[in-house]
Formats: structure tokens, sequence, C-alpha cells
């Protein structure tokens, strides 16, 4: 759909894990169906961070990239661009 | 490997703590790696240690072993899936850091010798994120991050970088570092290949340890010996020899192909189509551009003879692979060979297999290397060191390209690389090394015991001084008993964080605990980080008034007597207060401050702090330079 070619990955950063915390997972997941409404979630949500840091890389619309940065809990959001070997 | 460890007196008789050096685990963040690689066999190796919670989940066709214990991927582009090194890198990084001590390793006869890392007893997990067609992605190197810090890795080793500094709330490995900087764990990330222009690092956070690469004491050079008898020193790494014959010289122009639309300058630069390969088989041909060799290659000729618009020191950097017999040579020795090859009928000349000579002016940071000051924190001091990056020979993947001609289809299990890459691994090492003889080090004390031992570097021989170098050169013997140490916790960089504008809301997320940013006059400079380093920028043409606050952890002997000793540049006084430090016990700690005025003059001065018991020298450099 349009609003799939439009989508780019982003990171959601958004800390430490906070001890004796809730599944950082679903939290994710809830963030992600909060922005992106009745759209299916499938393909948006590429990875999760919740071993060592809380976080997640999606596929985000400009308007979706801007609801989740006004959200509890988002430290900075930022377009996951490439690095390279030295 | 097989000379930079030797050449640092790092050699393989040094005391090592081999039980506790077998419990140690090096994360490698990287293209993945070869398991097969004698680098990474696990002959002698014991089963994991008991702190491991990783797991082997390289993919298809990937087996873990006791040496190589963990191994994951992470692609957000595409589905592939293998840890497997497909590029060359990851394994020569692993291997540097921490591979088995491999005899008689070498790249078809050059550098031979004992293939080793910096702590060979270690074990490795491999964290694959980059790949040959879409790089290193920042989703990929935070999820790495991620596991790595949660497997129980001991240090993080990270040659991957951008070209310009970001900030560090969008930075995924200054991000990802900050974590493991938590839970104990040092990152040590290669500084950058975007020497020498200046502010080009782009591992700038205080809690990375950013390394510089410079040249060892070996040195790859060929020769040419032209028909005369006269020896023409040029430089690339060739493999090949003529086995004593001489060939005919020919130039590009002279074997311009009619058949193709080519000019007599395409000619002379050898381009691929525009050579007559009746003219130039069982010759060597001479042509006027580095690239050449494609040409000279795809037309069959016999070897090939390149200018480089480099002059010789800067085309020793760049040294580059070859797959036929062919040098670089610059301007002068070009004429030269030109001026022969004219006043002849019949120049012939052979081109010699690349050798190591010695390099007597060595160590000196490579022009490729970047360079600071810091763009982001001018108040810390990047990079943070030096060490071996150029021409290293280390384990590599037989199914990477050699070279970058991509149809030189000749595979190497040890192959001779440089970059920053190349040095980040040896510092990684060399912190391993150190963590054996003080497991209970925090990755700050490890880090400043590395960076006050340095060797110091030749300032006339580096430009760019502590902007290209750092605190200088890694001296492994020394980082082990460093005597005092800078000691920097999370508390202290989420305090610097704070003085950069961090929100309190923020800085709780990212801390996870409740603090607060420190309110007004409370507030800390950058510069007052507890840092191995000192750095302050200051106004141009204004004199100026700096104080650093200190403080340094005895872990040297109970009771001891420190003096300050300090350089004193031209027109500027550098004051310690106190100049006298007494220590009565182990881990007592002990603050100070060193003011260094001056008035309006030279754009960068540079001076050193030494503490010095007589036994132990703990050497600070410190930096004034003006903003621009």
């Amino acid at each position: 759909t349009d609003a799939d070619t439009d989508r780019n990955l982003h990171i959601v950063y958004m800390g430490s894990l906070q001890e004796g915390q809730y599944s950082p997972a679903s939290q994710h997941l809830t963030m992600l169906q909060e922005v992106i409404g009745s759209s299916s979630l499938e393909n948006v949500l590429v990875r999760s961070y919740t071993r060592s840091f809380n976080g997640f890389a999606a596929k985000l619309t400009d308007n979706e990239r801007q609801k989740l940065s006004s959200m509890d809990g988002v430290v900075s959001i930022f377009p996951s661009g490439t690095l390279h070997l030295q | 490997t097989t000379r930079s460890w030797d050449f640092m007196g790092f050699n393989e008789s040094v005391s090592r703590k081999r039980k506790t050096e077998s419990n140690i685990i090096v994360g490698v963040i990287d293209s993945g790696i070869w398991p097969e690689s004698d680098s990474f066999s696990d002959e002698g190796f014991g089963p994991p240690p008991s702190k491991w919670k990783g797991a082997c989940r390289g993919g298809k066709n990937f087996t873990c072993n006791n040496k190589i214990i963990g191994a994951r991927y992470y692609n957000s582009a595409s589905s592939e899936i293998s840890a497997r090194d497909e590029q060359g890198h990851g394994s020569h990084t692993a291997s540097t850091a921490a591979g088995n001590q491999v005899k008689d390793a070498s790249f078809y006869g050059l550098a031979k010798g004992t293939a080793r890392g910096g702590v060979p007893s270690a074990r490795i997990a491999a964290y694959r994120v980059c790949y040959p067609d879409t790089g290193c992605a920042d989703a990929d190197i935070l999820a790495a991050f991620d596991d790595a810090i949660a497997d129980g890795v001991d240090l993080i080793t990270i040659s991957i970088g951008g070209s310009n500094a970001i900030e560090f709330n969008e930075d995924v490995i200054a991000i990802g570092a900050f974590h493991a900087m938590a839970k104990g764990i040092l990152t040590v990330q290669a500084a950058g290949n975007d020497g020498p222009k200046s502010s080009s690092v782009s591992s700038v956070a205080p809690w990375l340890f950013s390394v510089a690469a410079s040249s060892t004491d070996r040195m790859i050079v060929d020769n040419i010996i032209l028909g005369n008898g006269k020896t023409v020193q040029g430089i690339s790494i060739n493999s090949f020899s003529l086995d004593g014959q001489k060939l005919p010289l020919v130039h590009g122009k002279e074997v311009l192909s009619l058949t193709d639309d080519c000019s007599t300058t395409s000619a002379e630069n050898c381009f691929p189509g525009c050579l007559d390969s009746r003219k130039v088989k069982g010759k060597i041909i001479i042509c006027d551009r580095e690239m050449g060799y494609v040409g000279a290659l795809r037309a069959g000729a016999a070897g090939s003879i390149l200018l480089t618009d480099l002059s010789k020191e800067d085309a020793f950097l760049v040294a580059f692979i070859v797959p036929l017999p062919a040098s670089a040579v610059s301007s002068k020795e070009y004429n030269a060979i030109l001026s022969y090859k004219n006043s002849t009928k019949n120049p012939l000349a052979e081109i010699l297999k690349s050798e190591a000579i010695k390099n007597t002016t060595a160590p000196v940071v490579t022009k490729f290397s970047s360079r600071g000051p810091n763009s982001l924190v001018p108040e810390i001091l990047k990079p943070d060191i030096s060490a071996p990056g150029l021409q290293i020979l280390a384990a590599y993947s037989p199914i990477a390209p050699i070279s970058e001609y991509l149809d030189d289809k000749r595979s190497v299990k040890y192959h001779i690389i440089s970059g920053t890459s190349m040095s980040c691994p040896h510092v990684t090492g060399v912190a391993a090394y150190v963590k054996t003889f003080h497991p209970d080090w925090s990755p700050s004390a490890i880090k400043s015991a590395i960076m006050t031992t340095a060797w110091t570097m030749d300032p006339s021989k580096n430009g760019d001084g502590e902007f290209a170098y750092g605190s200088g050169h890694i001296n492994p013997l020394e980082a082990i008993n460093p005597g005092l140490v800078y000691e920097t916790l999370k508390p202290d960089y989420i305090k610097m964080l704070c003085s950069k504008g961090l929100s309190d809301k923020a800085l709780r997320r990212i801390s996870g605990d409740n603090s607060t940013c420190p309110k007004g006059s409370e507030k800390e400079s950058p510069k007052d980080l507890n840092y191995p380093s000192m750095s302050a920028q200051v106004k141009q043409d204004k004199p100026f008034k700096i104080t650093f606050n200190r403080t340094v952890t005895n872990v040297g002997l109970p009771n001891s007597v420190y003096k300050a000793n300090v350089s004193q540049p031209q027109n500027v006084s550098i004051k310690v207060e106190p100049a006298v430090l007494s220590f009565k016990s182990l881990n007592e700690k002990k603050s100070f401050t060193i003011t260094v005025s001056g008035s309006a003059g030279k754009p960068f001065l540079s001076s050193s702090l030494v503490w010095s018991d007589g036994k132990h020298s703990v050497r600070s450099p410190i930096v004034v330079y003006y903003s621009s």
C-alpha cells in the first residue's frame, strides 16, 4: 500500500530496562498499535530490544514517527542509518 | 599480527594468567567469522566459562566450538542466514583481538610469522551485522549490543563507524556502549578512516575507547629491477615472482587497441579494452594511473608498472593487493623508468615479489586515521589512543575477495589489510589482557591504564599531535601496572550528559533510576569528567584560564607518594594543586586540579602531566586549542 512505501526503518530508543518491568516487547506492540491504528502490525515491528536496554526498530511513516516521539518513555527516534567497516 | 605485537615488546613469552584468560569472552560485532580458521580452532580449550549465557545461532552450516562459543547474525535488509564471514573483515579483527597462535601464517609467504591475538586463550562471541551489499544497519548493530551485553561478554570490539560524529542519543554504537559500560563491559571502537581531515573522528563518546591507526616497524615494498641494473622501489602487495626473468617494457600508448573506440590517453592509462593484447603478451606494461593494472591484466600483460599520484609515503599507506606482478611508483621514480625505457632499444624490467623491510620511523599515525578534535564534546580528547593498523596480517575468510579487483579469484586464509579496523582489536586484546590481571576493574579503569601508560609519540612526525594519536601508542606490558587510574562511572557520564542539555525525564529513562541532573552552580563542565586526558577549547585571541578537576585511584603500591611533573609550553602556565599525592592504601582516591593559563598565541598547545612515584609513570596529555 502507499503507507507501506512511505515507511522507513526507525529506531525508537527508550533507555534502560526498568527493574521488575512488565514485558517491554508487549509495550512496544501497544505503542505501535496506538500510532498505527487499525492497520496490521505485520512487517512494521522489525525488532524489539529487550535484553539489555529498551527500544525497538519499526518501519514508520513521518506521521507515526511524530506521534511516537511524544509518547511517554521514548528517549529518541531516528532513522536506522548505515555504518561501514573501517 | 605476525609483527605488530612483537613491535610493542608484547612477545610470545610475556607473563599471562592463562586460566583467567580462558574465561575472558570477547564480543566481536563485525561481518561474521570464519569458524574453520586455525585462528579459531578449539584445540586445548575446555567448555565455555560458566558465566556465558549466550548461544550459537550462527545459522546454516555454522558450528561453534570451545573457542568461538557464540555466534548470532542480524540482517534487517534481507533474509540472509549466517554468521559466516563473507568479507574477511570480521575474521581479521576477531583473530587480532583473541585469535590462537598460528605458526607460519603468511599472505603467499609475505609477512610470515606466528599470527596471534592479544589474548590467544580467550573465547570469542561473533555478532554479524555487516553484509557486502548493504553495509552495517543501525538496527542490527543495536540488536547485537542488546544480545552481547546479555550474553555475558567481557569486552566488545567494533571496527565499524560512520563518516561523522552523531549525537549520542542517535548513535547506536554510543547507545549500545553506554549500556555495556553500565554492565562493566568496555567497548573499543575504530576511530574512523576519514583522516587527515580535522574533526573527522566519528567515535566521540567518552565511554567508548576510540582507536587511531599507526604504523609498525615492518613495511612491505617491492623492487623493480631495470635492464640497466638500476633498482627502483615501488609500492604494492605483490605476491607474484617473475623468477628472475627480465621482460620487455612497453608503455600503454604504444599498444593502443585499434578495435575499440580508445584514445592514446586511454591506452596510456591502460583502460580495460584499450590495449592490444597481441602486443602486450609477455611484457611489462607501463600505465599512467594506479588502477591501470586492471586493463593490463585483462589484456594479458605479464606485469605492470603503475604511476600513483600519491607521494611514496602516502602510497605506502594504501599499498594495494595486485592480481598480477605489478608495482606502483610515484612520479619521480616513474619518470626515471620512462627515461630508461626511452634511452634504450630493448628496455627490460623485472618486478620482484614484495618483501618486508624495516620501517625505522614507526610508530607514526597513518594519514587515513581520523583526527580530532571531538566535534560533539570538545572537552573530551578523541581519538583516545593509537595502535598498529597498517599492513596487519591476520585471519581471513577464504571466500572473501582478496583485492578490489573482483576477478581476482585467489583465496587466502591470512591476509594483509590496513585501517582503524585493524588497530581497534589490538586495543581490545590489550584491554582483555589487562582484565586478566585485574578482573574487577571497571571499563574506565582499564581504559585509563592503557591511556596513561601509552608510549609518547613524536609530534614532529605526527603533524596533528594528540588529535592524531590521543594519549599515544598502546604499551601492553606497562598497561597492567599503571599505578594510578582515572575512574569514571555511570553517574559521572550521566552528569556530563546533563551538562549537554539532557532533561531529567530522559536522564531517568537512560539511567534506569531516579537520578536528577545537578541544578545551577552544581552543573559540571564536560572538561571535569574524570577522563585520563585533558582537553579544552578556548576563544581565539583572548587570554584564557582553564581548570581541570581530576581524581586518581591508587592501584599501585599501598604506601606511595606521587609527584606531578608538567611540561611547560612557552607563554603558558600550568599548575597542579596539590603537586604531591600521598597514598596510604590501595584504592585510596586523591583529587587535584590543573590550571592552564595563557595569553592569546598559538592555536594549539600540547603538554602533559605525569604523576610519578619512581616506579610508575602516569601520563595524561593536556591539549588546549582555539575554536575556529
